[in-house]
């Protein structure tokens, strides 16, 4: 069974205590900040106040035991690398960090981060691409080039099966789910007559779902 | 041409803004914090110093006629809640939101706001999920039972082409693509001869996908 240490319980690392909790899975919750620290006593399996960047208290919180640490620690980017730093040196395993800026992601990848992520950063590049595409109700990046849209069914395509439309040999694209009636559609699904409302997810090259949104919809 | 504006430049507000500028669109950036104003003044349309509580100075910025605003606002919960306040007053057709926590949430939902980000929280079920599963290399809710995930294609799986494999009929997923060498294949995949390290993109329900993983990767 593998162990699990969230440091730093702000909104990011708060929330993955919350979700091992809510999958049965145990997770030490570590915070200089007592209110915080209380505030995860009963719903992390253990919630220690502790200075992260002190070594003799990682040493006595038994760190290196640790399968998977994540370092959640925000405005303080020293301290986010001195913990990053310490916990590679003790042997961690798998050491995830969340990232302020590239300045910070550059660093925590010279260390040895093995992962380094951007909650922030991330959501605003798919809501910058929401706003400014009246037409996709989510998008998701699969790769540079590649990416997942939903967009709704308007009159236009309503009444039609998804063989009558053709997408893939007219835009390239593939529409891979239905969204109707509260029900995700997921195979086989081209004799499903469309429906205002619905919201077909579509994988497929940027440039082509691009058309296919301008074009198709 | 939409006019769009961005209050609190904190990582998720000063993201949305660098992707509008890259995108090509104009945005004007709002901070009370002169310093983050001023790392803005080549990022964004406009860059402004104001604090968004204060009515004259929504006002004195035309507020009113800006289609999509979004408040990023973080730890001062207080000024997010009367900023979106005033915005809805104003007339703002879009007022989208980041919110902090579920009392947040559930009070920016009662002042009108038309979209409540959380992208801490959202970012940290995709990583739990990714930490808890071995075999996931990505993991994407598509919706409460639903889910797209990327597996890696291991020596079990290798040799074979989709059609041997019959996702379809063992576990009830979809393999809806292939990334194989850097590149992202959509379709037709089915003679794909799958190689070690190639990644599947799947999607499924959440029990089928879990049954795959576990017996068919
Ligand atoms: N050296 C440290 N040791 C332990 N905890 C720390 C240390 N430095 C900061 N923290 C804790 O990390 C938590 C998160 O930090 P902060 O609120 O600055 O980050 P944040 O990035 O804004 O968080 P989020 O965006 O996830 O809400 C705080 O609760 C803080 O007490
Ligand atoms: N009333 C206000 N008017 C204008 N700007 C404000 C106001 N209150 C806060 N801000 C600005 O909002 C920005 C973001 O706030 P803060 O850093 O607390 O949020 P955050 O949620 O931690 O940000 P992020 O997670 O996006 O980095 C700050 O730059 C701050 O100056």
């Amino acid at each position: 069974d593998k162990q699990f240490a969230v440091i730093g319980l702000g909104r990011f690392g708060g929330s993955i205590c919350k979700e091992f909790a809510k999958m049965g899975y145990e997770v030490m919750a570590i915070d200089r900040d007592l209110e915080r620290v209380n505030e995860y006593a009963n719903i992390a399996t253990q919630a220690v106040q502790a200075n992260s960047t002190d070594e003799k208290a990682l040493v006595a919180l038994g760190i290196r035991n640790f399968d998977h640490v994540i370092v959640s620690i925000g405005e303080d980017i020293q301290s986010s690398i001195l913990t990053t730093l310490l916990l590679k040196e003790a042997g961690v395993a798998k050491v995830w960090v969340k990232a302020q800026n590239d300045y910070h992601h550059k660093v925590l990848e010279k260390l040895g981060a093995d992962r380094i992520i951007h909650p922030e950063r991330d959501m605003a590049l798919r809501v910058a691409q929401l706003i400014t595409s009246d037409k996709i109700i989510d998008f998701i990046e699969l790769s540079n080039e590649h990416s997942i849209i939903e967009v709704g069914v308007t009159t236009k395509l309503a009444g039609q099966t998804l063989t009558e439309l053709d997408v893939r040999a007219k835009y390239g694209c593939n529409i891979v789910a239905i969204k109707q009636d509260n029900d995700i559609l997921v195979s086989p699904i081209a004799d499903v007559v469309l429906k205002p409302g619905d919201v077909l997810v579509v994988i497929g090259q940027n440039k082509d779902l691009a058309r296919f949104q301008h074009e198709g919809v």
